[in-house]
């Protein structure tokens, strides 16, 4: 993972994260300001006194904290558009990636959201080989072709080149999985499954929020299976990470015990608690 | 930062160049995309190469030294490299050792390995995408067709890895295969380092089927479970796979424990087929001869 | 680090999609292995 695009170019502290959102804001408002200073310069004689009143009074860019929530108003719209095309889970996490990412190095000032969301849900088909060509994903979204096609490359350098997103979806299945090696007997496979599908919906809203840029996928998986079940949550990582397994009593139990006594574990158990609880937290 | 001296190459998709990265010297391989080319907007092609280069570094694999827009047009900056095994292959007046295919192989198989526990199947593998750097070391290139390993239920589409190179499931139109694809190039592609010709040269898509059963036989559900079940099995012309003492007339500059190596990698069940770990730590790399040191390789 | 963090064990695992996919002749005959499904997930969870 730390080879991983998504490591090395979107991986952020709280604080890296506002400072550049800080920026790009700070950067699109004084390129706004510019440009209507020259508009009004340039159109002095036929502006009336109170046009140019108005317009002090009325372009005022947004702040950074308004463009926050404009981002993530459209983030909806696109995740409801992404599904609305039946598109699969890790198709839309990517389009929402994709879209959250793009804010990080434009502002709303200079690209209005409306105007990139299909074209991110296009390229992230693209990207996912889940390909729909130009014609019929213009006329499902009823939208001419070139609206959506000459954002494409802008999104992409925004994007930094980076295009393959590890969602925190695959994770699910494993620790799904792993779940089941360690707590061998204890659990139900039904109940299992509706954890499964429960997490699967928390996770695509946490894609919606910043601790993709905090955590790492897996992490997130965690926070989510803690939302959806804390005790089953915290026993699986207690028997997997703290290593105060019971003493071998019957077979299962030998069994899982050889599962976990192999796996060499070097996480410390109340570091990866605290991270997965407060994760959980802005998950919620 | 980046020049573009000479064209070297043009694509369906992009054009090729010669130049230099001015800040530092190196010479580096500019893969110019044609943004007009694709009509629905960015070319998966080259979609594939930023998306899988951006992820892979590593000795064997190429290197995605930058990327940037110019007028429209995407840029990717790889590193320069000046041949690739097709040359060799063809150019009769190259002389090499076992020990050399040894050490080509094992490069090969170090940068597939890479992408595979990457979880990322390159889809066409063959000499002229394996490209030798000027310090003797091959490196893997040419992503334009790869992508990660799918999701169970996802459906793939067979028409993939350039004909000579192509599995047999792929043949047989396979719609969930794995990273046994690429094993089985790299495979074919050993046979014809060791006879300098193409091993399984198909003229068409249904003569390489003929092609590859006349030479390793035809498998059958015993070997293969299953196998009869893809439509195109019926209309089989049934083969016997070849004995082992046919094998060694074939090739015989290969030792037994080559020959295990190869018939791993050419096992017809893409389930039993050797993985790149199992290639990698065969005994063909353990015994004798060495593989050459790359910069030593003439 | 290259050492995995975990192990497969599939004899413990109940996962009926993939149980399923594993009998269809399609599969089988394409090359899908179970243990290449299993080692994807683990990985990325424990990456």
């Amino acid at each position: 993972f730390r080879h991983s695009s998504q490591y090395r170019f979107w991986s952020f502290t709280p604080e890296q994260l506002t400072q550049k959102r800080i920026q790009v804001n700070a950067q699109a408002t004084s390129s706004v300001g510019e440009s209507l200073r020259n508009f009004i310069s340039e159109n002095q004689a036929n502006l009336a006194e109170e046009d140019i009143k108005s317009i002090e009074e009325k372009a005022v860019p947004v702040t950074m904290e308004e463009e926050i929530k404009l981002v993530s108003i459209y983030a909806k719209k696109l995740q409801g558009i992404a599904q609305h095309l039946n598109l699969p889970t890790e198709v839309v996490g990517t389009s929402i990636t994709f879209f959250r990412r793009f804010y990080l190095e434009n502002s709303v000032l200079q690209m209005h959201p409306k105007l990139i969301v299909l074209t991110t849900i296009f390229l992230a088909c693209k990207s996912e080989n889940y390909f729909i060509g130009i014609d019929s994903f213009s006329q499902k979204t009823k939208r001419p072709k070139d609206s959506i096609l000459k954002y494409e490359f802008q999104l992409l350098e925004s994007l930094r080149f980076s295009l393959l997103v590890h969602h925190p979806f695959k994770p699910l299945h494993g620790f799904f999985l792993d779940i089941q090696a360690v707590l061998h007997g204890k659990v139900d496979l039904k109940y299992m499954g509706q954890i499964y599908d429960k997490c699967k919906k928390t996770i695509t809203e946490a894609l919606l929020t910043d601790v993709v840029y905090f955590y790492t996928p897996p992490q997130i998986t965690l926070a989510a299976l803690l939302l959806e079940d804390e005790a089953l949550t915290t026993r699986y990582l207690e028997l997997k990470f703290h290593g105060n397994f019971q003493a071998a009593s019957d077979s299962t139990n030998q069994e899982s015990n050889e599962v976990i006594s192999k796996s060499n574990l070097t996480i410390n158990f109340d570091v990866l608690m605290n991270l997965i609880t407060s994760c959980k937290q802005q998950i919620e | 930062e980046y020049t573009k001296e000479k064209k070297v190459g043009e694509g369906t998709y992009a054009v090729v160049y010669l130049g230099t990265k001015q800040s530092t010297g190196r010479s580096i391989a500019v893969k110019e995309i044609k943004s007009s080319a694709f009509k629905d907007g960015l070319d998966m092609s080259a979609i594939r190469e930023v998306k899988y280069l951006q992820e892979i570094q590593h000795e064997n694999v190429i290197e995605l030294v930058d990327i940037f827009l110019a007028s429209e047009n995407l840029n990717l900056v790889l590193e320069f490299l000046p041949s690739d095994l097709e040359v060799i292959i063809k150019d009769k007046s190259i002389l090499f050792t076992p020990a050399d295919i040894k050490s080509w192989m094992l490069m090969t198989l170090r940068g597939v390995h890479h992408c595979h526990r990457n979880f990322i199947l390159h889809r066409d593998l063959k000499p002229n995408n394996l490209l030798i750097a000027p310090d003797g070391q091959i490196k893997v290139a040419d992503f334009g067709l790869a992508r990660t390993v799918p999701s169970p239920h996802e459906i793939l589409t067979s028409n993939v890895v350039t004909r000579w190179y192509r599995a047999p499931e792929l043949l047989f139109g396979a719609k969930h295969y794995t990273s046994a694809i690429d094993v089985w190039s790299v495979g074919v592609i050993f046979a014809e380092l060791m006879l300098r010709i193409p091993y399984l040269p198909g003229k068409s898509d249904i003569d390489q089927v003929e092609v590859t059963f006349r030479a390793l036989g035809t498998p059958t559900d015993r070997d293969w479970p299953d196998v009869s079940s893809f439509p195109a099995y019926n209309k089989l012309q049934m083969y016997t796979p070849p004995s082992r003492e046919e094998l060694r007339r074939r090739f015989i500059a290969a030792s037994e424990n080559a020959l295990d190596y190869l018939c791993g990698m050419l096992t017809m069940n893409p389930q039993k087929r050797w993985n790149t770990v199992q290639c990698l730590e065969s005994e063909y790399f353990k015994e004798a001869p060495s593989p050459t040191e790359p910069s030593k390789i003439k | 680090d290259a050492s995995k963090r975990f192990t497969i064990n599939d004899a413990l695992y109940e996962d009926p999609f993939i149980k399923d996919l594993q009998e269809r002749k399609e599969f089988i005959a394409s090359g899908f292995r179970v243990d290449y499904v299993y080692n994807r997930v683990l990985t990325e969870a424990f990456m």
